[in-house]
C-alpha cells in the first residue's frame, strides 16, 4: 500500500531533516501512482499532487523524524478533505409525494437500487413507491416489479406503449391510491451523450420536480467518470451519487473524481446484490482504499 | 495534440496523458512510451506525429499478439458467458445468437444460466425471440449448472450445433460465486467432454484498471479464451484490454456499440489503437 511505498522510497535517508528535492519528488510519484491505479481521474491526481507537494517541501515534512509517515499523513488528510466530511443524507423534506429519480449509464444498477432505496424508506417507516419509466431494456418493467414484490413496495403498472415521461406522471395517480409519501422513478440507462435520451430525462425532471437526481454509478468505473458525471449533471441538475458494486476490489478512484470536479456529494453506496445491501457513504473508507 | 510538434517532454507529458486517460494505465503506458525511446535518440522519430503512429502500432501488436480463439467446429459448440454485474453479458449473448444465426448460419440455443436475478431469464427470452433461437430454461432459483446440463442435452436432442450459456453477474472477489462458475464448467464438462469450448469474459469499457483483476480472476477460476468489449459507443475507450491482452494473452473477440442486436461487431485492433488518440 501506499504507506509502505512511501516507506520504501524514503529507506534510504541517512539521519533526518535532510530530503533533497529528489526524495520529495520520488515520494510524489509514489503518491500519483496509487492514485492513478486507483482510477482517480487524470487532471484530478495532477492538482492533487501540486496540492500535496506545497505541503511536502513545508517544515512539517522537512523537519520530520519519520518524513514518510508525514507525507501520508498529508495525503490522508487533502483525501480527506476533499472528500468532505459527513455523507450528506437523503433529501426528506418537501410536500409529500417525494419524488426520487434515478439515473445513469447503462447497466450501473439503478433498478436494483431503487428497490434497496425503497427498502431502506420502508424501514424508516416511509411508505414508498416504485415507477419502471424504463420501456426499453427487455423485461425491465417485469425486473423491478419482481423486485418489489420481494420487499413487498407497491410498483406502478407501466404501460409498455406508453413512453417514459408519460410514465411517471401517469404513476402518480398510482402512488396516490397507495398514500405513498416517496416515490422513485427508475430510468432507462441511457449514455450522457445521447441527446434526445437526455433531453427525456430532463423532460420527466421538468414535470416531475423532484427532490433527489440521483447518478447511480459503477464504483469500478475508470477515467470516463467525470465526463460522465459533469454531462448528467450539466444536463439535468443531479443532488447526488450512489456508489455501486462497492464491495468488490474496484479502488474507487472515480467516486474522488466525481467529487473533486462535479461536487456532487455520494449520498449511498451498493454493497451486494441482495436488497438490504445499501449503506451510507463514508468519506475516510473511500480514502482509505484510494490509497491502498 | 502532435501534428509538426517536436518531441520533448512536453509532448511526452501529452501522450502519456492521452493513454491514460484511455484507461490503458500508468504501467502500460510507460512500458509503450519506454519502448520507444531509443528510437526517439536515434531520431528515427522526428516527430510528435511519428512517435503517435508508432505508438498506435505498439499497441496494436499487443492486441494482435493473443492466442487464438479457439475453432467453432464443435457439434455443439459451447460457449460460456462469464463476467461481473452488468456488464452485457446477458444482451451480447443476444447479438452473438443472432450473427451466429444470420452471417454463420449455426443453429442456436441459449442456455438462461442465471437463475438468481430478478427477471433475468424473461430478459434472455426475449433476445431468443429477437434472434428466432431457442432457449432452454428452469424456474427461478434452479441450480445453474442444472440449466447448463440441460441445454447441451436440449441442443444435441434437437441438431442445434451451437449452444451459448448465460450466468449471472458476480463480483470475481466473491469465492463461492466463482466455485458457482467452476461448477457449471465441470457439470458441462460432464454432459458433454470438452465443453465449454469457449469461455468469453465481457468487459465493460467504461471500467478501469479493475478490469485487469476482473480478467485474473476469472482466468483462474474458468479458464478464458476470449474477451467481449462492450458500451464503446460511449464515451470510454476501453483501454485497460490492451494490459489484459499483455498479461494474459487473451485476444478480444468481439465489441458491443449499442444496445440493438446488430450492434456487436469483431474486434479490429488497428481501429481501436488509433481510436486510443
Ligand atoms: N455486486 C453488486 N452488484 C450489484 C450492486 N448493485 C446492483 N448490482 C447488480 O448489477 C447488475 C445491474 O443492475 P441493474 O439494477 O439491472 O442495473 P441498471 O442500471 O438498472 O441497468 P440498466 O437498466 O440496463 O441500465 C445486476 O446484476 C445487479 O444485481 C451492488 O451494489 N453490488
Ligand atoms: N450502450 C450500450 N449498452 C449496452 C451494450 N451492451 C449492453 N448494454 C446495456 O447494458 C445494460 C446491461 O446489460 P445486460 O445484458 O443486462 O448485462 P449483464 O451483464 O447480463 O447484467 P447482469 O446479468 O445483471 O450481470 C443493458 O441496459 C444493455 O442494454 C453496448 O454495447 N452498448
Ligand atoms: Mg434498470
Ligand atoms: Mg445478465
Amino acid at each position: 500500500n501506499l504507506s509502505d511505498r512511501l516507506a520504501q522510497t524514503f529507506k534510504h535517508l541517512k539521519g533526518h531533516g535532510k530530503l533533497s528535492e529528489k526524495n520529495i519528488a520520488d515520494a510524489l510519484r509514489e503518491v500519483r501512482l496509487a492514485l492513478l491505479e486507483a482510477d482517480v481521474n487524470y487532471k484530478v491526481a495532477k492538482d492533487f499532487i501540486a496540492r500535496i507537494k506545497e505541503r511536502a517541501v513545508g517544515q512539517e515534512v522537512m523537519q520530520s523524524l519519520t518524513p514518510a509517515q508525514q507525507v501520508v499523513k498529508i495525503v490522508n488528510q487533502e483525501l480527506a478533505e476533499l472528500m468532505g466530511g459527513q455523507a450528506e443524507p437523503l433529501n426528506l423534506v418537501g410536500r409529500s409525494p417525494l419524488i426520487y429519480m434515478m439515473v445513469g449509464l447503462q447497466g450501473s444498477g439503478k433498478t436494483t437500487t431503487s428497490a434497496k432505496l425503497a427498502l431502506e424508506l420502508k424501514k424508516r417507516g416511509r411508505h414508498p413507491y416504485l415507477v419502471p419509466a424504463d420501456l426499453q431494456r427487455p423485461a425491465a418493467v417485469e425486473q423491478l416489479k419482481r423486485l418489489g414484490a420481494q420487499i413487498e413496495v407497491p410498483v406502478w403498472d407501466s404501460n409498455p406503449k406508453s413512453n417514459p415521461v408519460e410514465v411517471c406522471v401517469a404513476s402518480l395517480a398510482g402512488a396516490s391510491r397507495e398514500n405513498a409519501d416517496v416515490i422513485i422513478l427508475d430510468t432507462a440507462g441511457r449514455l450522457h451523450v445521447d441527446e434526445p435520451l437526455m433531453a427525456e430525462l430532463k423532460a420527466i425532471k421538468d414535470k416531475l420536480l423532484p427532490v433527489e437526481a440521483l447518478l447511480v454509478a459503477d464504483a469500478m468505473t475508470g477515467q470516463d467518470a467525470v465526463n460522465v458525471a459533469s454531462t448528467f449533471h450539466e444536463r439535468l441538475g443531479l443532488t447526488g451519487v450512489v456508489l455501486t458494486k462497492v464491495e468488490g476490489d474496484a479502488r474507487g478512484g472515480a467516486a474522488l473524481s466525481i467529487k473533486a470536479v462535479v461536487g456532487l456529494p455520494i449520498k449511498l453506496v451498493g454493497v451486494g446484490e441482495k436488497l438490504d445491501a445499501l449503506e451510507t457513504f463514508h468519506p475516510d473508507r473511500l480514502a482509505g482504499r484510494i490509497l491502498g | 495534440i502532435t501534428l509538426g510538434k517536436k518531441i520533448d517532454d512536453e509532448v511526452l507529458d501529452e501522450l502519456e496523458e492521452v493513454l491514460v486517460t484511455a484507461d490503458l494505465g500508468v504501467p502500460t503506458t510507460l512500458e509503450l512510451i519506454e519502448g520507444l525511446r531509443g528510437k526517439v535518440a536515434r531520431k528515427e522519430l522526428d516527430d510528435a506525429e511519428a512517435l503517435k503512429k508508432a505508438l498506435a502500432q505498439g499497441i496494436q501488436t499487443v492486441l494482435e499478439n493473443t492466442a487464438p480463439p479457439p475453432s467453432r467446429d464443435n457439434d455443439p459448440h459451447v460457449i460460456m458467458v462469464v463476467g461481473v454485474n452488468g456488464v452485457g453479458k446477458t444482451t451480447s449473448i443476444g447479438k452473438l445468437a443472432h450473427r451466429f444465426q444470420q452471417t454463420e448460419k449455426r443453429q442456436v440455443l441459449l442456455a438462461a444460466g442465471d437463475t438468481f436475478r430478478a427477471a433475468a431469464g424473461e430478459q434472455l427470452e426475449v433476445w431468443a425471440q429477437r434472434a428466432g433461437c431457442d432457449i432452454v430454461r428452469q424456474k427461478h432459483g434452479a441450480d445453474p449448472s442444472a440449466v447448463a446440463w440441460d441445454a447441451v442435452d436440449a441442443a444435441q436432442n434437437r441438431g442445434k450445433d451451437l449452444v451459448i450459456i448465460d450466468t449471472a453477474g458476480r463480483l470475481h472477489t466473491k469465492v463461492n460465486l466463482m466455485e458457482e462458475l467452476k461448477k457449471v464448467q465441470r457439470v458441462v464438462a460432464k454432459r458433454l467432454p470438452g465443453a465449454p469450448h469457449e469461455v468469453l469474459l465481457v468487459l465493460d469499457a467504461t471500467t478501469g484498471q479493475n478490469a485487469v483483476s476482473q480478467a485474473k480472476l476469472f482466468h483462474q477460476a474458468v479458464p478464458l479464451n476470449g474477451l467481449i468489449l462492450t458500451k464503446l459507443d460511449g464515451t470510454a475507450k476501453g483501454g485497460v484490454v490492451v494490459a489484459i491482452a499483455k498479461e494474459l494473452k487473451l485476444p478480444i473477440c468481439y465489441v458491443g456499440l449499442g444496445e440493438g442486436i446488430e450492434d456487436l461487431r469483431p474486434f479490429d485492433p488497428a481501429e481501436f489503437a488509433k481510436a486510443l488518440f
